[in-house]
């Protein structure tokens, strides 16, 4: 027996092709918080700390779709949700429908330690993440440029696209009918 | 979505996973990581993260499936990662998971999955696409 760690930042139809500009550094943030949570352990840190530091370090990276650089509704909002659990004791918290908390996860693990409930959702969890003191930034914070030309694209397509994945034209046939995946 | 899961030498798991959701979703949508059992799960057998198309993997209940056949099946971690995500849709889910006794693995079926792992014993790996 000995620690172990994975981490994942992602997936879906991931070209093949994808450009050296735009996977270096996606590769690089896993690196860095590989790094991060292997250190964690050396340390003899929890795995629900290591779990923790691991993913807001994913959080605050404008490379993947959650915190900073998070999807956006066809609406252009950010709707962004978490969740963490514990082994040993099926402890859980989730948060769901945030729009201005940079870390969703420590506020997941909030909900998990500070109340009698394992899921806040939208307005709630916004006003209990008021009232624990995380950090908040204003919405626009997590939008990016790349996002919302990937939002134009979806929108263009009519179709709700999984990470990464490329849209595909509205007009093609080869969607078994269902819409909801690109 | 992005999601970690750890084990440490004493066999205490944890498992966490975040996310944005897909690109254009309706206002309100709730996807699979929040729902403990779909998207995230950890018991004493194993801690799970997983990432794809929410709506499917909330009807696998993926990350608690693996747990379960671990757990009423005696199957291994990769064992029961593997037939978990054999049976949802093709190009709709990853996921990466860790067992109590430090095994480790990262099985998808989509195109690729951004993903990174290492264990004590020295075993690191940082991938996309799938590696023969």
């Amino acid at each position: 027996m000995g620690w172990a760690i994975a981490l994942h930042g992602g997936a879906g139809d991931i070209p093949f092709s994808l450009p050296e500009e735009r996977r270096a550094p996606r590769e690089a943030t896993l690196r860095h918080c590989l790094d991060l949570g292997v250190a964690a352990l050396r340390a003899n840190r929890p795995p629900l700390d290591v779990v923790e530091l691991v993913v807001r370090e994913l959080e605050n990276s404008p490379c993947y779709n959650a915190g900073k650089g998070s999807v956006l509704t066809t609406a252009g909002t950010v709707e962004m949700e978490a969740c963490i659990m514990d082994g040993n004791t099926n402890n859980c918290g989730a948060v769901s429908g945030l729009s201005t908390v940079v870390n969703a996860i420590s506020l997941a693990r909030l909900v998990m330690e500070k109340t009698p409930h394992i899921y806040l959702a939208f307005d709630g969890a916004e006003a209990f993440a008021r009232e624990q003191g995380v950090e908040i930034m204003d919405p626009s914070h997590f939008i990016t440029p790349e996002n919302i030309e990937r939002l134009k694209n979806a929108k263009e397509a009519n179709r709700v696209q999984i990470d990464y994945t490329q849209p595909i034209k509205a007009n093609s046939t080869n969607d078994q009918g269902d819409s909801q995946i690109g | 979505t992005v999601g970690c899961v750890a084990v440490d030498n004493h066999g205490n798991l944890a498992s966490a996973t975040s996310t944005g959701g897909l690109v254009n979703k309706m206002v309100g949508r709730i996807g699979d990581t929040p729902i403990i059992g779909s998207g995230t799960y950890a018991n004493p057998f194993c801690a799970v993260s997983a990432t794809g198309k929410g709506e499917s993997i909330i009807r696998a209940t993926v990350a608690r499936d693996v747990a379960a056949l671990m757990e009423y099946k005696g199957l291994s971690l990769k064992e029961a990662a593997a037939y978990v995500v054999e049976k949802v849709p093709k190009g709709n889910v990853g996921l990466v998971a860790v067992s109590a006794n430090g095994e480790v693995t990262m099985p998808f079926n989509t195109t690729g999955m951004f993903r990174a792992c290492a264990t004590e014993e020295g075993y690191s790996e940082i991938a996309i696409w799938p590696v023969d």
